[in-house]
């Protein structure tokens, strides 16, 4: 029968450490643009929310994450009509600006569902790495076997090039349909691909850097 | 052996078993309704710290974990000099808590936070 706290009544910076990390991510501090993320990233979070934690939230001892910070990255993409007859091909460029220095790349992958199911027949997908514009295409294959019908690749050597890191990711999302093309749903667009970086963050849980005085860069 | 040595004085005799107001670990949920923010954060739907209150026996069991020095503490307290205060209940063990949220471009954000929930209390 707790009733909803006034934030008001919070102090301006809140003494409980989760709160005080938590704070700097919300909406009203500088950055926030989008909606909520919806559809199948969620759901796909979701699900590995539900097998990482139980209810309060505490970490399962089975979990087998291998880090303590996944960030899902949504694509933009290019605009323009990505259906020719039966061919979807789709420009996608994942921004990867502004990544906490705290959090240290281990592995990146990305996330998309090889084949759809359609009302007559099936969609057949695969990426493709969009490097420089003379190098030829590189068509990225699966490196983990398909799980509940989602499909990942290894793009961890295409975003750390030697000691940095690539500030965006280019890829381009192909599929062709496979079965005659009927009915509106013909040209249904696949659900674009979503990246995950697997992140050590070496300052977990402490208070974010701004709380502590400014050190100035060597 | 302070177990045999306590069966020596009186009033430890009268303390036999766990009391109600011994220290323990005690829930406090708070929801990230009440905060406003369960709309950018997916889960959990709350988080609950606990935290640890109580009198520390002057017998302190096993399962408190207690260092040597609360026992000798207690004992001073007890025997030599009152205003030594008792050993005071804190939290022993914590446990990270994961939290899922939404980020300003619209990434979904997995990232666990180290010593978030007390697990269980020590006297010390």
């Amino acid at each position: 029968n707790q009733s909803p706290l006034p934030l008001g009544s919070l102090p301006a910076v809140p003494t409980l450490p989760l709160l005080q990390a938590l704070q700097t991510r919300a909406p009203g501090s500088p950055g926030w643009q989008v909606g909520p993320a919806s559809g199948q990233p969620l759901r796909y979070m979701l699900n590995l929310y539900r097998r990482a934690a139980d209810r309060e939230g505490r970490p399962r001892r089975s979990r087998s994450l291998g880090t303590n910070t996944i960030r899902l990255v949504q694509a933009s993409s290019h605009g323009g009509q990505p259906w020719a007859g039966r061919w979807y091909l789709q420009a996608l460029t994942y921004h990867l600006e502004g990544q906490p220095e705290a959090e240290h790349l281990l592995r990146a992958t990305v996330v998309y569902l090889p084949s759809l199911s359609l009302a007559h027949g099936r969609l057949l997908c695969a990426l493709e790495l969009v490097a420089a514009s003379e190098a030829p295409r590189v068509l990225l294959s699966p490196t983990a076997r398909p799980r509940h019908g989602w499909a990942e690749v290894d793009v961890t050597p295409y975003l750390v090039l030697g000691n940095s890191s690539m500030e965006s990711l280019a890829l381009r999302h192909v599929c062709v349909r496979a079965g005659r093309a009927a009915g509106h749903n013909a040209l249904v667009a696949p659900s674009r691909p979503f990246l995950l970086l697997y992140l050590n963050d070496t300052q977990a849980g402490l208070a974010p850097p701004a709380a502590e005085p400014h050190r100035h860069r060597r | 052996d302070t177990g045999t040595l306590a069966h020596d004085l009186p009033n430890y005799l009268r303390e036999q078993g766990r009391e109600k107001s011994d220290c323990s670990l005690r829930p406090f949920p708070v929801s990230f309704a009440q905060l406003g923010w369960d709309h950018w954060i997916i889960a959990p739907h709350r988080y609950n710290p606990r935290y640890c209150k109580g009198t520390c026996p002057h017998l302190l069991r096993h399962d408190y974990h207690a260092p040597n020095h609360a026992v000798v503490q207690s004992f001073v307290h007890q025997l030599v000099d009152a205003s030594v205060p008792r050993p005071s209940c804190v939290p022993y063990r914590y446990s990270p808590i994961s939290v899922l949220m939404i980020e300003p471009n619209g990434g979904i954000l997995y990232k666990e936070y180290e010593n978030m929930i007390a697990e269980s209390c020590t006297c010390r």
